[in-house]
Order: C-alpha cells, then structure tokens, then sequence
C-alpha cells in the first residue's frame, strides 16, 4: 500500500459526505446504498464513522459529472477514467468525483460497479494512494468483484490502519 | 471516406495523454520540443513500467499500451 506524501489524514474520526448529485444509470435508492456501503468498507477497519448530510459542505462531497466539471481534471469520457477523488484537506480534499459518461451498476458485472468505483475512490478521501499490489482495491485499475463476498484485502487494511489505527470496536 | 490515422500515431497519443496525466509528462508545447518530450516520455513509461511491475524498457510495447487502455482511477499513481 501507499499513503500520500504529507500529512494528508482526517484529524478527526466523525466524517460527513454529502451525495450532491445522481447518476440516470441507477435509481436513487441504488447509489445511497453503494456509497453508504463503500464508505463502511472503511469504517469496519479503523476508527472513522460517516454521517450522511443532505445540505452545506460535507467533508466527502460525492457527485456524478462529465468532461471537464470544474476542478482542473477533466474526464475523459466512455471508459478511459472512471472517478478521482482528492487526499484529505479542507476544501475540495476527501471529494470524489464519478464519471457520468460511464455506466455504473448496483449488483451486476455489466458497466462498473458503483459500490467497488466508489469503495476505492474513498480510499483516496482517507488517504491512500494506489497501491502496487494487483489485488488490492487500491489497485490503479478496475476489476470486477463479487460484491456480496467482498472483504477488505489485507493490503488495503493495513494501509488504512496506518493512517487511523484499528476500529476500537472489533 | 476519412483516412484513418497510422496506428503508430494512435498509440503515441494514448500513451502521451496516459503519461500527462498520470506521470506528469509535460504536454508537448511546440515541434522543437519533440525531443525533449520523447525523453520525458521515455523516463515517465519507465515508471510506470515498475509501478505495474511490467518489463522496464522505457518503450511503448504492446503490454504497456494494453494497461493503459484498460478502464482506471484518474488519481495518478505517483506523487502528484
């Protein structure tokens, strides 16, 4: 695994995202079940807990845009890159972009699954850089997993836990 | 019908936009500054060649053009 170089990691452990936006690939109901469950892929293993808020500036914005959506790096669209998402820090740090140009899915291998897009680009919004092990979820490019046995590998736990520790809770 | 463009040509755009934007390659500003891209070019692939753990040849063969076209993160994958 690979963190960012710098201190870039939440100085806190309750975390807010805020769903901006939808994708027309699924309904509503899909993607608030995708991110909530992508965002709990990283909660199970480390201290940080996520609050869902509805207006204002959460620490995680997440929203669904194409071509160039005003941040300085545009997407390219069909295939090619499928979301960004920026390290921690105030501001546009810890949001994550998705590619509408893309067709997300909630629980088939057609199109990119929104859940494993999503559970990677949150790695980023913590902190994790891409890892070098090609079976990791931080692993640059996109492979299909069966979403209802998927665990956390063991890389990407212990890049998190790195950066916030175990969950006190386990 | 249009002329398609060489496919050498093709490969090189792919593989210059990739290493842009994910290596930080310098975009290729005016002719004059080929050469100096072509090295940059040459260095950047080599990186990317090790971060996937592909043979390091500083040259666009097939395996290296069949990773960059697969579907990705737009994060790069070295410190930006």
């Amino acid at each position: 695994y690979s963190t960012f170089q710098g201190d870039y990691k939440w100085k806190k452990h309750a975390l807010t995202y805020r769903i901006e936006n939808y994708t027309p690939d699924m309904s509503v109901a899909e993607v608030d079940d995708s991110i909530k469950r992508a965002l709990q892929v990283w909660a199970d293993v480390t201290p940080l807990r996520f609050t869902r808020i509805y207006r204002g500036t959460a620490d995680i914005m997440i929203s669904f845009g194409v071509r160039d959506h005003r941040d300085g790096y545009p997407f390219d669209g069909p295939d090619g890159f499928l979301a960004h998402a920026f390290p921690p820090y105030e501001g546009l740090g810890g949001d994550a972009h998705f590619d509408d140009d893309e067709t997300f899915s909630y629980r088939t291998p057609q199109g990119y699954n929104l859940f494993l897009v999503a559970a990677h680009e949150f790695g980023h919004s913590l902190g994790l850089e891409h890892s070098q092990d090609p079976g990791a979820l931080m692993y640059p490019t996109y492979v299909y997993r069966d979403i209802d046995t998927f665990a956390l590998p063991h890389d990407d736990v212990s890049g998190i836990q790195s950066l916030y520790g175990p969950n006190p809770d386990v | 019908s249009p002329i398609a463009p060489p496919a050498g040509e093709d490969r090189e755009s792919i593989a210059e936009n990739y290493l842009t934007q994910l290596y930080g390659l310098p975009k290729q500003a005016s002719f004059d500054a080929e050469k100096r891209v072509m090295s940059g070019m040459s260095l950047r692939l080599k990186e990317m060649q090790q971060f996937f753990r592909l043979k390091i040849t500083g040259k666009l063969d097939e395996e290296t053009l069949d990773v960059m076209k697969k579907p990705r993160c737009g994060v790069p994958d070295v410190a930006a």
